[in-house]
Parts: C-alpha cells; structure tokens; sequence
C-alpha cells in the first residue's frame, strides 16, 4: 500500500511546492516509485517539474469530477521514478462547483483508488487555504507533513491548522497521523528564526524533522528552469538538504 | 469619497499583509484617516497591528453575513488616524457557507456603504486565493493594489490574477481599476530578483511603484511585536520604503 502524505498549510509561501517537487524526486532518485498530486489551482508544481500547461490532456480537476480515471491524468517528470498528475487553472472553480456533489470531501480519496500499485509514495500538494481542496487530500491521506517558515506569522497560523487536523480526524479521516513538521527558509543570522524553530520544537517535539531547510536562493531559481534541485544543482545546500529530508521520511515510513 | 483599495495576490506569501499594515500605518501617520479591512480568515493583519484575537466582539464575519453593521466593527489601533476592522478564524467558514446567499459577492460593498465619511483611505488584505473574499474584495474595491514577491512561482500567477480581475471589471465591478504592483522582497544579489523586476515592469510599465520593497528582517521582525515598522523601528530600511509607497499611493489619489 502506498504511503499517501498530504503537505498542507494554510500560510502562503511557506514551502509547500518547493517541499513536494524537491522531496519527491530527492526519493524517486533514491528508487522509490513517487507519485505527485498538484491540487492547488496556482499548479506550481506542475510547473515547477517542468509540464508545460499546453500539453495537459487530462488534470486533477476532470478526476476529481469523475471525468477520467486517475491513471490517465498520470504523467512522467524529468526524472526517473517521480510521476504527476497535474494541476489546471479549471481547478479554480472546482471549490464552489462541488458544493452540491455528495461526499465531497472524498473525491481525490475515491479517484486514489484507481491508483496502480507501483508507487510507494504519493505527495499531495496543497493550495494555501483549509478550503474544500486541502480537506480532499487530508482525508485522502495517511498523514500530513507541515512545512514551516521560520517567520512569525507562520507560527501564529498553526493553531488552526491543528484544528482542522482534528476535525479532519474526528469526522472524515481517523487514521490521519502527523507525518512531520519542516522548518523552513531558516536564517541563522536571525534571532526570529531561532526563535520561531525553538516554538515549534516546543510544540511539535520530536515530530519535528532533523533536517532543517536553509534559505538558499538555487531552490528559488529551480523551478524558473522547470527542474527539482537534485537536477539543477545537485551539489548545493538546497539539494543536500532535501536529499537529507528524504533519508528521514523513508526511513520513518521503514518504521511503520 | 473614501478610495478603497483591494491588496490582492492569490499567490501565498508575497507580502499582502505586510503591506497593508505598513502602508496603512504610514499614510495614517502622514495625516490620513486610513481603515484596513481584514478579510482574512489567518488574521495576520489583525495581530500585526497588535489586536489581541481574545478582545474582538465584532468581526469582518459578523459584518459580511449582516448581523452587525461596519461601524460597531471598527476598532482603533496604536497608530492613531489607522482604525481596522478585525478577522477571525470563524471567517473560513464563510465561503461554503454563503454559497446559498444572493449576491454574496458583493456583501463587503454593501457592508462599506455603512462607512463614516472621515475615512480617506479603506484597504482590504486578501487571503491567497481566488474565493469568494477576494472576490468581495474586489467588488467593494475602486482599485488593486497587487504586491509581487521577486520570485519565480509569483510570476506565473500573474495572467491568472489578471484574469479574475477582468472577469469582476465585466460582471461584478465595471469601475475597479489597477492602483498599482509593488515589488516585494527585492533581493538586489541575486539575478532571480532583477530578472523578475524587469519583466513585470515589461507587462505593467508606469503601473509599477517605483518604491521597491527590499528584503528586510526588520519587516518580519515586527508583527511579532504587534507593531507597523514605523513604529516598530522607524530608522530602519524597511520603514522608509513603505515611507515612501506612502507618498506614492497618496499623490496618485491626489491626481485622480
Ligand atoms: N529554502 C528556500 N530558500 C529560498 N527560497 C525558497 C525556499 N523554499 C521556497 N523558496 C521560494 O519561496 C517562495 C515560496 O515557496 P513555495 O512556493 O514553495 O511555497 P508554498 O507554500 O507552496 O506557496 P503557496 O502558499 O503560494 O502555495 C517560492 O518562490 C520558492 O521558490
Ligand atoms: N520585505 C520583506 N522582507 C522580509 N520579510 C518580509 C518582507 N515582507 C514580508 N515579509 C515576511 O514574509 C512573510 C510573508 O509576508 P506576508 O505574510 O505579508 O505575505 P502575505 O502575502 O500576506 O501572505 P499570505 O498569502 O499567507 O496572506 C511574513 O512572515 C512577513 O513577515
Ligand atoms: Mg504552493
Ligand atoms: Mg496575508
């Protein structure tokens, strides 16, 4: 059974897509079998893997419609082993669209059970909002990996994040589990970085991962070329970090 | 008639917030009445202006579903001329839950009509999305202000918001006009940064601020103490910018 994790929070900018391109090739090229699910209308990883927007036939919004099964929105990426299925701009609309669907909140839970049994692992990213789009892929997942920017505001957001996670598992999804918490853009020249990773350690104890994300500026660079960093520059703090953070989740999925 | 000005980006982190509380501030300490509207369901601009979330009686919620009129929401801030009107978390709800509501999109023009006539300037902070309270944002506003990270993934954001905004100009807000874009979080070491600038200032020409906000940690410093910049450390780099968009913004009311 794949391991289906869900990187979610509703602070914007805070490392969702550069978490899911950079973490699911970093395990693909690790040879796990990884499939990525873009659910945010923005489609940033799609594009951030390089899928050109002309050339989607099939994308997340006809599957979670019912229009096509999930297999034939799935795509390849530049990298061996790290499968898509893409986001569109249509899947704007979808959060008001599936207002009168029953069981709305289960569409990407049902469409996953189309999914071939090859993959290991699949990352779903998410919009930033705790609408309709991130509580389908939370209560399609196993568990949810909580990147964190090391800013204040950031911190402030993650008290109703947890109540949506509790919601999520009261009512839609009782095995949802906390995957981990991924500090972000992290300045060791500042005392607000230290400060915001010193809180969440608090909180989070040791759900909080080893690896730490720095700020590092080929990570933003990257996605302007349409590749993970592992390809873009595979010696860079940026990769290493990354490539580090997939050691961690394989090995606590190893765990059970 | 006050200008309102809708400060919109679905794109996450981009620096809304911090804009509308900085600028805020800075045109109500140059002798503006100035009211920032939270529409945001994280109410990060409510705590960046040092509100406490425990004190709030009435909220942007209560205002939009009409259970109370704008007035009885407006709360003084410590800038004196800068009044907010509060988010809070029951806010997130409001989107599924105005569906069934008759134009629910334009619940925040009605609710402005309420405004007292002292305010020069009302700006709105939007969430990052598309939803229904950008939406309302954008039928309340007379213009967007559009801030714009230097980074890639802000870039490709950019036709769809623009899209949207056409859309409301054709069905919701014949008036609403682009008040500007602002470039945020410049980075003047890194190619990524100017690359960005150029084209952006090559798709909206003489519509960019020739203010530029640079990254500055003393910006994300402040919310933390529940203060505007101007408040917080008037000297610093990231006061004077917001100093001078101040001016900027002022002076293109002036010429109407
Ligand atoms: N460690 C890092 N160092 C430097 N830049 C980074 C880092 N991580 C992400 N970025 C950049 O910061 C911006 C925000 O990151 P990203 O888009 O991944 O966040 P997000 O949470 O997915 O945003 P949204 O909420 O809009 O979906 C992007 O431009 C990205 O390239
Ligand atoms: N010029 C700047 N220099 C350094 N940090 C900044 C700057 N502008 C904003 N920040 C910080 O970057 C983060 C994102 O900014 P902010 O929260 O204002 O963006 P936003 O667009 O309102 O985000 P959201 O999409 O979640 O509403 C915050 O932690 C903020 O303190
Ligand atoms: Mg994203
Ligand atoms: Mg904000």
């Amino acid at each position: 059974m794949p391991r289906v994790i869900a990187i979610a929070n509703q602070k914007g900018g805070v490392g969702k897509t550069t978490t899911a391109v950079n973490l699911g090739a970093c395990m693909a090229q690790m040879g796990q079998r990884v499939l990525v699910v873009d659910i945010d209308p923005q489609a940033n990883t799609t594009s951030g893997l390089g899928v050109d927007r002309r050339s989607i036939r099939e994308s997340i919004y006809r599957v979670l419609l019912g229009q096509t099964p999930l297999r034939r929105a799935i795509i390849g990426t530049g990298v061996p082993g790290l499968d898509l299925v893409p986001s569109t701009v249509d899947l704007a609309g979808a959060e008001i669209e599936l207002v009168p669907v029953p069981r709305r909140e289960h569409l990407l839970k049902q469409a996953l059970s189309d999914l071939p049994s090859e993959y290991r692992f699949v990352l779903v990213d998410c919009p930033p909002s705790l609408g309709l789009m991130t509580v389908n892929a939370l209560s399609a997942a196993d568990s949810i990996l909580i990147p964190i920017q090391c800013e204040y505001y950031a911190l402030e957001g993650l008290t109703q994040l947890m109540n949506t996670v509790r919601l999520v598992q009261a009512r839609l999804n009782p095995g949802l589990r906390l995957e981990g918490v991924l500090l972000t853009m992290f300045d060791g020249r500042t005392n607000l970085s230290t400060q915001v990773a010193d809180e969440v350690r608090r909180y989070f104890k040791d759900k909080v991962y080893q690896t730490v994300i720095p700020r590092n500026v080929r990570l933003s660079e990257a996605p302007s070329h349409g590749k993970p960093i592992s390809l873009y520059d595979a010696q860079c703090k940026g990769a290493q970090v990354y490539w580090d953070l997939a050691k961690e989740v394989i090995a606590n999925a190893e765990k059970g």
